[in-house]
């Protein structure tokens, strides 16, 4: 059968000065994940290599690029799942990790659990030696610039969730 | 948020989510992508599927096994994720996308938002989109 690998970059009100680097980063991520299909990868290699891809990729709200909390951090969430085995694993408020897919992968296939969160997901990274990056690597100008424009208007912000502003 | 999800050439499916959360989120908030059957869920038996948008609003629905319950009782993928999108936007006012795959290799990206930049490829052939309808 046609393999066949499907990705989004978010659903929000994307803004018209970032439409076209959005699509050109769903459309390269897709490309990449179809090329593990092509080469014979199984579909769980494809859809983290994917959104490897993307959260490398500045334009998206995840690893690099990633939105700022209230106290101006970064905390990032993850989960893969097997649809073979039903295995699953997941990451939540992680922090300084560049990829948290591919160490939701980790929680996986390394442990006996399916999510692990916050302190123990980064104890978690450091014991199977994933690298830790540095919060401003994750960071964007553009990033830090709206969270300083945004940061005294966190009701506002929450009355805008299901017109403008999402996950 | 970022997603994808995908069928290989032995009928085996899989999902993956990724996200930063929302901007001046509380510190320790977590939303809808690393849950279970919220943000994302695969099943060899119904597909696969990864969502996007108001985080609170999706774990309410468990928007991803809705999606996949509906696969089971005989919709296609854009049927079941247009169904399950418009229950959340009923239920709790919220709005959102996804992105499903089933096992046979039928695939859709749906939303409710304004926008979604998404991309498929299936059969070496690239297809994508950004507004509704596209």
């Amino acid at each position: 059968m046609a393999a066949v690998i499907v990705v989004h970059g978010g659903a929000w009100a994307i803004p018209e000065e970032l439409s076209k680097a959005s699509v050109d980063g769903v459309k390269a991520a897709a490309r990449e994940g179809f090329s593990v299909l092509k080469r014979g990868g199984n579909a769980l290699d494809a859809v983290e290599s994917a959104v490897r891809a993307m959260e490398d990729n500045n334009m998206f709200n995840a690893g690099h690029g990633a939105a700022l909390n209230s106290e101006g951090e970064v905390e990032l969430d993850a989960i893969i799942m097997d649809g073979r085995t039903l295995a699953s694993g997941a990451v939540s408020s992680v922090k300084n990790i560049a990829n948290p897919v591919s160490l939701a992968r980790a929680v996986m296939e390394k442990t006996d659990h399916v999510m692990l969160t916050s302190r123990g997901a980064n104890m978690f990274a450091e014991s199977i030696g994933v690298v830790t990056v540095p919060t401003d690597a994750l960071v964007t100008e553009y990033e830090r610039n709206e969270w300083e424009k945004h940061k005294n208007y966190i009701t506002g912000v929450m009355e805008d969730f299901n017109t403008k502003a999402h996950d | 948020t970022v997603g994808a999800v995908a069928v290989d050439c032995t009928g085996n499916v899989a999902c993956a989510t990724s996200t930063g959360g929302i901007r001046n989120k509380m510190v320790g908030r977590v939303g809808d992508s690393p849950v279970i059957g919220a943000g994302g869920y695969a099943d060899n038996f119904s597909g696969a599927v990864s969502c996007t948008g108001h985080g609170e609003s999706i774990l309410k629905v468990t928007l991803a096994r809705h999606i996949l319950s509906y696969m089971e009782q005989g919709k296609t993928a854009a049927e079941a994720s247009e169904l399950a999108l418009q229950h959340m936007g009923v239920r709790v006012r919220g709005a959102g996308g996804a992105i499903v795959v089933s096992p046979s290799g039928q695939w859709a990206a749906t939303f409710t938002t304004e926008r979604m930049a998404w991309a498929a490829v299936e059969d070496s052939v690239l297809w994508y989109g950004l507004d509704p309808n596209e």
